[in-house]
């Protein structure tokens, strides 16, 4: 899950920092 | 002492979704009934006016700087669509749909971030397992999206880009196949969904149940959500039963509306894929794309 779904497990793990692609 | 506690949980809510959330209803409300002391909205209601307004919105600024900063660099990190974008608005009039739901995705991609954010500050959400912190986004925020976009609307149109544009119901109608069945579905859950008069308030713990739904497809422990959810639901009911005293059955109306929003969810989700197949040209967000995947 975690690996198809990379963007939205960045944002929960940053803080308020935005997502890095 | 257990009022309390719920009473303590709600503002700590309402905080939040003040925090992460740029346009409330209150402000929503205000621009859309003219009481707002700022310029009225620039009202985009045909195709000239469309690329009028492209260019006021150009032109203004987002409202706060730490969203300026939030914005620029979601933009830049999804640097592939914003050349794509800026490609397309070389084109003709024919683009001017793709070019206007490349702008909806990019707000779109913005929100997501803005809930995750207001969902990691409900109390025990992020002590929950990570897979499943993952699910109840994907799960949740179209939904939490649809819910925001009732104090938008109104019967004849839409507040956008942070409230500095009304759209006509009318115009986004006369737009071709599939854009126009996009937003009619919204409108008509928006003003049944607003004869609730929910306010920020209500609306903060609203969405902290939406996002804490326990029957979302592959949960791994659905217990710790369901109790969290059990906890946020007693102090909705009891905020609904102070903020509104003479609404009867407001609770369950409420809840009711989750309902409806799923086969909105759905019907909008199969949209997009329907748009993914006729358009060639169109590219999807790689936010938007992770939670539309598999979804239903």
């Amino acid at each position: 899950l975690k690996e198809k779904h990379k963007i939205l497990h960045q944002l929960l793990q940053n803080s308020t920092s935005p997502v890095d692609l | 002492p257990e009022a309390a506690d719920l009473r303590a949980l709600s503002r700590h809510l309402y905080e939040a979704y003040l925090k992460y959330f740029p346009l409330t209803k209150a402000k929503a409300r205000a621009i859309l009934s003219g009481k707002t002391a700022d310029n009225a909205p620039f009202v985009i209601h045909d195709m000239k006016s469309l690329l009028e307004g492209e260019q006021f919105i150009n032109c203004k600024q987002i409202p706060t700087p730490e969203h300026q900063q939030q914005m620029s660099a979601l933009t830049v990190a999804h640097g592939g669509l914003s050349g794509a974008h800026q490609g397309l608005e070389c084109n003709i009039l024919d683009a001017v749909e793709l070019r206007f739901f490349h702008s909806c995705q990019s707000r779109s991609a913005e929100a997501v971030r803005e809930v995750t954010e207001f969902a990691k500050s409900i109390p025990g959400f992020i002590e929950l397992d990570l897979n499943d912190q993952v699910t109840l986004l994907k799960y949740g925020v179209i939904e939490v999206l649809i819910i925001m976009m009732a104090p938008l609307m109104n019967k004849d149109g839409t507040l956008i880009a942070y409230g500095q544009i009304f759209m006509t119901r009318e115009f986004l109608k006369s737009l071709r196949k599939p854009f126009c069945q996009m937003l009619e579905p919204k409108f008509e859950f928006s003003v049944k969904f607003n004869t609730l008069e929910l306010d920020d308030s209500d609306m903060a713990l609203f969405l902290a149940v939406v996002i804490l739904s326990g029957d979302r497809p592959g949960l791994l422990n659905v217990k710790p959500i369901e109790q969290l959810q059990e906890t946020v639901l007693h102090a909705l009911e009891l905020q609904l039963k102070l903020n509104h005293p003479d609404s009867l059955q407001l609770f369950a109306k409420l809840l009711q509306k989750m309902t409806d929003l799923r086969q909105i969810v759905t019907d909008h989700v199969h949209l997009i894929q329907l748009l993914k197949k006729s358009e060639m040209e169109m590219c999807l967000h790689p936010l938007l794309q992770e939670i539309i995947k598999d979804l239903y």
